[in-house]
């Protein structure tokens, strides 16, 4: 899984 | 950002944009679930919440108010403005059953046990299921208006140039989230059959007719 992703996407 | 994913969030707001203008040129919200624009709402609330902490850019803060607000027009439109044409008796889904099992799903399945992390994945999840009211309902009227056939249309196409923008990013950006492309999966493939018929008949000017 993705490490601390910024949550860029909407 | 990448085109797929442009593409999509275009194709969203393209989606919202024309239920909106559906309901408010037509003054009627007659073959609309008010059940998945409820869910809708509750989608981007539970994963926008980060919308005053988290600046990404502008383009995403834009895009997070614009879904936001739209979702609550949409609502205010159903249930305040014209709920007389709200077509209660073919809206029947029982969204508990979305609900519970997308609860218990996010408390389970999740990146990261913290409030925020949870409240994303509840969203990610709901709006893999959101749409199914909808779907209910024009399966049970057993047909839909084209410009609503046009608005699932983009809206089914959205998740659908995510999981290409999701491949992109994995090939590009060696970056892939789970969660986010299993539900993405899920949501698209339950507009499988409404595509064929989109494709098929829609498009050729016919109506767009789901066996009950």
């Amino acid at each position: 899984p993705a490490e601390e992703d910024p949550k860029d996407e909407l | 950002m990448n085109i797929f994913r442009l593409l999509g969030d275009v194709s969203h707001l393209l989606a919202i944009i024309i239920l909106l203008l559906k309901i408010w040129k037509t003054r009627s919200c007659a073959g609309i679930s008010g059940k998945s624009q409820l869910l809708f709402a509750l989608t981007y609330t539970t994963r926008y919440l980060d919308l005053v902490t988290n600046f990404v850019s502008v383009y995403n803060t834009f895009m997070k108010v614009v879904f936001l607000a739209a979702s609550y027009a949409t609502i205010w439109l159903i249930y305040m403005k014209f709920r007389a044409t709200y077509d209660q008796n073919h809206d029947t889904f029982r969204i508990e059953f979305l609900l519970l099992p997308v609860t218990i799903l996010s408390l389970v399945a999740n990146h990261e046990f913290t409030l925020i992390e949870i409240l994303w994945t509840w969203s990610i999840y709901l709006e893999a299921v959101a749409i199914l009211p909808q779907l209910f309902m024009v399966s049970k009227t057993g047909e839909a208006e084209s410009i609503t056939s046009h608005y699932l249309f983009a809206l089914g196409s959205y998740r659908g140039l995510y999981i290409l923008n999701w491949i992109y990013r994995y090939y590009m950006e060696s970056y892939y989230d789970l969660i986010a492309i299993f539900a993405g999966i899920l949501q698209t493939v339950l507009y499988c059959d409404f595509f064929y018929l989109y494709i098929t008949k829609v498009l050729r000017g016919q109506r767009l007719q789901l066996p009950a």
